[in-house]
């Protein structure tokens, strides 16, 4: 219904523009309805600023940028109706350090109302997991689960790799 | 309504029979490249029923199956149960009571496929039905793809509308 | 003949004028999300010739002009010049006698455009001859994009094709 | 001409099948023309098979190694065929260490006969490099260069970050 819709986008919005600095640190983002057809139809367009940057097209974002701002966006639609789980793929990848940092805070949040699964490389992500699991291929090809605690991260991540 | 556990038999590259138990809040999954993490993701979008190949990476659904590896021929069938917890009670009937629902899929190189609810026999769409009542069915962004992040911001304004509709 | 200096003015985030020292060997380029290293890659490509604005992010080509930040406003003009070593001697007439050669780009926000070599202006088509005679203007497999490197394996056949034809 | 392109499809193919194994620790790599058409037009297929792994094709592969291939091929040419100078724009975001410390062995050798640019996010990287070139944005916005010297790596790197 176009009031559902409405409200939705609304509440999704208040809650990026409430997210967006808590990433970048400062800045500002929202979504926006286009105008040119029925609000049942129409598209929804996300406008974003990087602090102290002034408004430029997404594309021109750099790759880190991107990747947080869709952080930004995913983070909010988590918040407004939160999924029993969600899945995410080395989603810190593009990410620097500060950044990464920032956005561990804010998954944190996310994950005391939703399950997360994480799959990353980066050393800081792992060490605010609740659990941390690994895959191995000691026989090539053949995938193995073993369960990593936290004493040994570091070196197991090691053997591992 | 948390992962409580994954079980994979012979897909991709978990030709053993392999049990992952998940807690709730952060899970960190970690490994070396081409261990078999993205593999995890798969299984899971799989026996949510997801029904492109492409999706999965593949060209073919059966290149879900383990095809062979060092020395180990490959397999007939492929088969993924998911173990979801209902301790909160979200799950609908006829399956409230349970105090955790499984659900697996399985196919095998002929092409035919089973579905189970709880170890018994049922059709996809009983298991599709499970996952949209319980809301599962309707969140695409709850699983995000390796590589696909940054895409999500450049998206074309009816698929940004896509996801708003999706929390709606 | 590698690169030994780029020099920016106005190009994207580059408002200053910015001198790039390279050296030969392996030289890293460092800094935090967003601070301008993929955009040093985009004046390479741009002051190359690159005739997409796709290529470089961009929807137009004015893009690249220094578009306003903190309290700073917009800029007129982008430049890019480039500055290339010829002490192996392989730059062909009539620029063979030169040590170094420096190509540079301007693009003006009214979209008209100068090109130059050694400061002395001339055509477009000056500047791509250069670069084809040197080899460079045929190695598109010379510049990896951010996020590109995954995608040049799963290229279609006719797409490695290409690469094999820039190596013949 | 024909003769010409069926040659350097062999030289860059005799080159994957020896940088492939020094990438992947083992495994092979090579490119197959396809028999479709003339070999002015045919497409070239590139097949590779990590170590102990069974031949699949590409997509199957995870994004480490998708990236890691490509580095090889990558390599190939450009040893068959140096340019001048190369550019590659966090090619090693997708690698674990141990992949990141073969990658770097192969590109020690390229930079012999190529300039190498090297943009990167990641320390193991950085300690390789013959020159480190730091980008800052101390007014938000602005970008400028200030360079970096090894001793100062750990530290500047985290200042600039
Ligand atoms: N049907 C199959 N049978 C056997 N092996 C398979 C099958 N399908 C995929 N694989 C293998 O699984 C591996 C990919 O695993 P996956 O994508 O999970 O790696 P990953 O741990 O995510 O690595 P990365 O860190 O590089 O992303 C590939 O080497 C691929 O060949
Ligand atoms: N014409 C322009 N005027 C001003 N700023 C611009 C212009 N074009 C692009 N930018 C800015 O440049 C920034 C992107 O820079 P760049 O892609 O070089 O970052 P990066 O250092 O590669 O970061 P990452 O590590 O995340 O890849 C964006 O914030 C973008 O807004
Ligand atoms: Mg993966
Ligand atoms: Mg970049």
């Amino acid at each position: 219904t176009r009031k559902r819709f409405l409200q939705t986008l609304e509440a999704v919005n208040r809650k990026l523009e409430e997210v967006f600095p808590l990433l970048f640190n400062g800045g500002s983002g929202h979504l926006q309805l286009l105008t040119d057809r029925d609000p049942l139809e129409a598209g929804v367009e996300i406008l974003v600023q990087p602090p102290g940057k002034r408004l430029t097209s997404m594309t021109l974002l750099s790759g880190g940028e991107k990747a947080l701002a869709a952080a930004a966006l995913l983070f909010s639609l988590y918040m407004i109706r939160p999924s029993p789980f969600c899945i995410l793929d080395e989603v810190d990848a593009p990410l620097d350090d500060a950044n990464i940092d920032r956005f561990i805070k804010v998954l944190k949040r996310i994950s005391l109302d939703s399950q997360v699964i994480l799959i990353t490389h980066n050393k800081r992500t792992m060490e605010t997991s609740d659990l941390l699991l690994g895959v191995t291929m000691e026989e090539p090809g053949i995938s193995k689960i073993i369960s990593v605690n936290f004493q040994g991260l570091s070196d197991t991540h090691e053997q591992m790799v | 309504m948390h992962i409580k556990q994954i079980e994979l038999f012979g897909f991709k590259s978990f030709v053993d029979k392999a049990i992952v138990t998940f807690s709730t809040g952060i899970c960190a999954v970690v490994g070396p490249n081409g261990c078999g993490k993205s593999n995890l993701v798969d299984a899971v979008r799989w026996v949510l029923g997801e029904q492109s190949a492409k999706q999965l990476r593949g060209k073919l659904m059966e290149e879900v199956i383990f095809n062979g590896a060092n020395g180990r021929p490959s397999l007939n069938f492929a088969e993924v149960s998911l173990v979801l917890s209902n301790e909160d009670g979200k799950v609908p009937p006829p399956y409230h009571e349970y105090s955790e629902i499984m659900v697996t899929r399985r196919l095998f190189r002929s092409g035919d496929s089973e579905y189970y609810i709880n170890r018994t026999p049922c059709r996809r769409m009983d298991i599709s039905k499970l996952f949209m009542d319980t809301g599962i069915g309707h969140r695409h962004y709850a699983i995000i793809e390796q590589g696909k992040i940054s895409h999500v911001v450049e998206s074309k304004p009816e698929d940004i509308r896509a996801l708003i509709e999706e929390a709606a």
